[in-house]
């Protein structure tokens, strides 16, 4: 699974995810990932996010939006948000993480498993790139 | 006013960068280093953040490392299936489509279904009678397919199970399959 998330200069937020898919999985299988609010959301009062891993689980917990929510009607912050979230997912036992970004252009890149392929950059700054353990 | 940014992910898999070839890295780290910085530039020159981050989407469908678009991961029936979906935080609209298989770049399919739809998601024959109403790009079915991905394939089918995207500890360490992916 590959996503992006980003926040512009007029303010404005975005998301956007694609995948192939768990390797041998039952023809017909749909996961997270066209999902909006489960493995994709934006919303300029909130967040940007883009998800990966055990779709099921990213489902079950409405995992994009569930962030969004946090912030928006509990007055989490960017990270407060999307720890809750990640720890949400391992409670229901999904493997992975997301991208975020919200509408102050702080990030987040929240994961619980490795092997998580990451990259950012602010305008007028180096990308960063990581492969997290 | 923010600065702009952009944030990219290339999935998630059990395999971490210790059980990872050098060459490897270096290639997943040059291509999501140039992806990064296309949608900077993007994003620099007052480009919108739909626009970023459908580029680097597409981008990434591009390369043959990441499990989307060229380089997807096969199905149990030695298919490919592709999802995708992209939202618009000004607008709340948002497009995507699932199991397609003869649409290059998905994510550009799912922006189409959110600009040119009123509905929000298309699926299988649908979503690509879709496509080819809208001109898009149709390619041969196995268009997406890799040698690594099908080696990724006979390893998950022997174990009889499923695997995220990235299952680089077989060719870092000659095992088969990493033992502690609980996937495969």
């Amino acid at each position: 699974t590959v996503g992006a998330v980003a926040l512009d200069a007029q303010g404005n937020l975005a998301a956007a995810t694609s995948t192939g898919g768990l390797t041998n999985k039952q023809v017909g299988r749909v996961g997270d990932t066209p999902l909006i609010g489960a493995g994709c959301y934006a919303n300029n009062r909130t967040v940007a996010v883009s998800c990966t891993g055990t779709g099921e689980m990213f489902m079950r917990a409405v995992t994009a939006y569930d962030i969004s929510a946090r912030m928006e009607y509990a007055g989490m912050t960017l990270v407060e948000a999307c720890d809750a979230a990640v720890a949400r997912l391992a409670e229901l036992g999904g493997d992975g993480g997301l991208i975020a970004v919200d509408h102050l252009g702080n990030i987040a890149l929240p994961f619980n498993t490795g092997g998580m392929y990451r990259g950012y950059g602010h305008v007028g700054e180096l990308p960063q790139v990581d492969i997290y353990r | 006013m923010s600065i702009p940014v952009i944030v990219i992910h290339g999935g998630a898999g059990a395999i971490a960068r210790s059980a990872m070839t050098p060459s490897k890295e270096q290639s997943f780290r040059q291509a999501l280093t140039e992806i990064v910085a296309t949608g900077q530039q993007i994003l620099a020159a007052g480009g919108s953040a739909m626009d970023a981050v459908t580029e680097a989407v597409r981008l990434l469908e591009e390369c043959p490392l990441f499990n989307a678009g060229h380089g997807a991961v096969f199905t149990h029936e030695q298919t490919h299936e592709l999802d995708a979906s992209v939202m618009d935080g000004q607008t709340l609209q948002a497009g995507a489509i699932s199991c397609v298989s003869r649409v290059r770049n998905p994510v550009l399919l799912a922006r189409a279904v959110m600009e040119h739809s009123e509905h929000v998601l298309f699926t299988g024959d649908g979503a690509e009678a879709f496509a080819r109403a809208h001109g898009f790009e149709m390619v041969a079915a196995d268009f997406f397919s890799t040698e690594d991905r099908l080696q990724q394939l006979h390893r998950a089918r022997q174990r009889g199970g499923m695997m995220l995207d990235h299952d680089g500890a077989a060719e870092a360490s000659g095992d088969p399959i990493d033992p502690d992916n609980k996937y495969g």
